[in-house]
């Protein structure tokens, strides 16, 4: 999937 | 970071700051729904949670700190200070109808079934509806002072401004979200119409009115 350590966004 | 994305951040800042100055100078909430408004600072919060623990840039903290704050205020203002201005009758939507969906919706449809991550992907979904009530109220007063419409706008390019993030991050990073493009789809699609009425109307310098 579109997994990704952390949310970078606001 | 790139270009759409900081167009869409100070979009998203600057609709804030519209609205807080709109309440301030005018001395009333009258035509702004203080629901919408209690939506976006549950959205606030249960998104920026990680601002204790997750550190990404000092651009990142210190707008997160503002956007709370600024929704803090915005709730103060409208609950507490221009309490008797705050339309009641109008601002009628039964907001219990957009957080259990989440909820329930966060629960299911998640990238990590952990406690941070449940309460980001609610957050996402509620940010998608949470402006309902303000539609809603808008259409039940059947117009809006041109500065709310100036807000709307502004609340609503951000999101679509990140639309375009999205895309550029994809064909740059190859990175992408299929949660938050999802929401942010439904979000930006939810503003269509008024966009078109904010387009044909208040640009003209008309108020904006809502076909009865």
């Amino acid at each position: 999937g579109d997994e990704f350590a952390k949310h970078d966004e606001l | 970071m790139n270009i759409f994305r900081l167009a869409g951040d100070l979009s998203h800042l600057l609709a804030i700051i519209i609205l807080l100055l709109k309440i301030w100078k005018t001395r009333s909430c009258a035509g702004i729904s203080g629901k919408s408004q209690v939506l976006f600072a549950i959205v606030y919060l249960t998104r920026y949670l990680d601002l204790f623990t997750t550190y990404i840039s000092l651009y990142n903290s210190i707008m997160k700190i503002v956007f709370i704050a600024a929704s803090g205020a915005t709730l103060y203002l409208m609950y507490v200070k221009f309490k008797a201005t705050y339309d009641h009758n109008h601002d009628s939507f039964r907001i219990e109808f957009l957080l259990i969906p989440c909820v329930i919706l966060a629960l299911i449809i998640n990238h990590d079934f952990t406690v941070m991550e449940i309460l980001w992907t609610f957050s996402i979904y509620l940010e998608s509806v949470a402006i309902l009530p303000q539609l809603f109220l808008v259409s039940k007063t059947g117009e809006a002072e041109s500065i709310t419409s100036h807000y709307l706008f502004a609340l609503g390019s951000y999101r679509a401004l990140y639309l375009l993030n999205w895309i550029y991050r994809y064909m740059a990073e190859s990175h992408y979200d299929l949660i938050a493009i999802f929401a942010g789809v439904v979000q930006t699609i939810l503003y269509c119409d008024f966009f078109y009425l904010y387009i044909t109307k208040v640009l003209k310098g008309k108020k904006l009115q809502l076909p009865a």
